[in-house]
């Protein structure tokens, strides 16, 4: 364990406790995509199957068990109580353009063939697109409440630290993770307009609006 | 470097 990663586990924490904040106080899910959700969940359900048969270390598996349980809980909110509030009209990106090439991407691209090492390359694979029903829904209303933008960005934190975490093992343990590595710089570029209208908009004490 | 999966990483 290394500070980066520890500070980028922490945001990603923190940006779902973010998330789980702001539908509770604002009694609604306004703005989250539900089809982002639902696939952070296929995300951790398909890598942590590991639960079941390594043990990493107490911090590793508390982790696992959260990051699962947060988001099942999630879409367990956005189904129930705050369902009224969530608009499935705007929430129109089809994400079986997203779990047909990770699948095919996840068969050709692993550690080895085998069950839960493809499903492991799946999630990794997933989680690096999961967020584009979000920004496509952002993009459509061209403004976000700002603790969405918030959780947002504490999303885009975390990925964006486990880059100098793997230049760091990189010289410390002489290991890379390709797999991760793609993946992981793919995603953390999906966050960079985000970023840009965070920091000059949000950060500046305005709302966040995409320009026309 | 060895290219491997890191299996301690989230």
């Amino acid at each position: 364990m290394n500070l980066f990663r520890f500070l980028g586990d922490t945001a990603h924490l923190a940006s779902i406790l973010v998330l789980i904040h702001k539908m509770h106080t604002t009694k609604s899910c306004r703005g989250i995509s539900f089809k982002t959700q639902a696939l952070y969940v296929a995300v951790f359900v398909t890598r942590y199957l590991d639960l079941f048969y390594r043990w990493v270390s107490l911090y590793n598996f508390f982790m696992k068990l959260f990051f699962i349980g947060s988001s099942c809980y999630i879409l367990f909110l956005m189904k129930t109580k705050f369902r009224p509030t969530q608009d499935p009209a705007i929430d129109t990106f089809r994400i079986e353009y997203l779990l047909g090439p990770c699948t095919v991407i996840a068969l050709i691209f692993n550690y080895k063939f085998s069950p839960t090492e493809i499903l492991w390359s799946f999630s990794i694979f997933l989680e690096s697109v999961a967020i584009l029903p979000q920004l496509f829904l952002l993009q459509r209303t061209g403004e976000a409440e700002t603790i969405t933008t918030h959780y947002l960005a504490a999303l885009g934190i975390y990925r964006a630290l486990y880059i100098p975490n793997w230049i760091y093992r990189y010289f410390t343990e002489g290991v890379v993770d390709p797999i991760a590595i793609t993946a992981g710089l793919v995603q953390t570029g999906l966050y960079i307009d985000f970023f840009y209208v965070y920091v000059t908009k949000v950060l500046q004490g305005q709302k966040f609006e995409l320009p026309a | 470097a060895k290219a491997a999966r890191e299996k301690d990483e989230l």
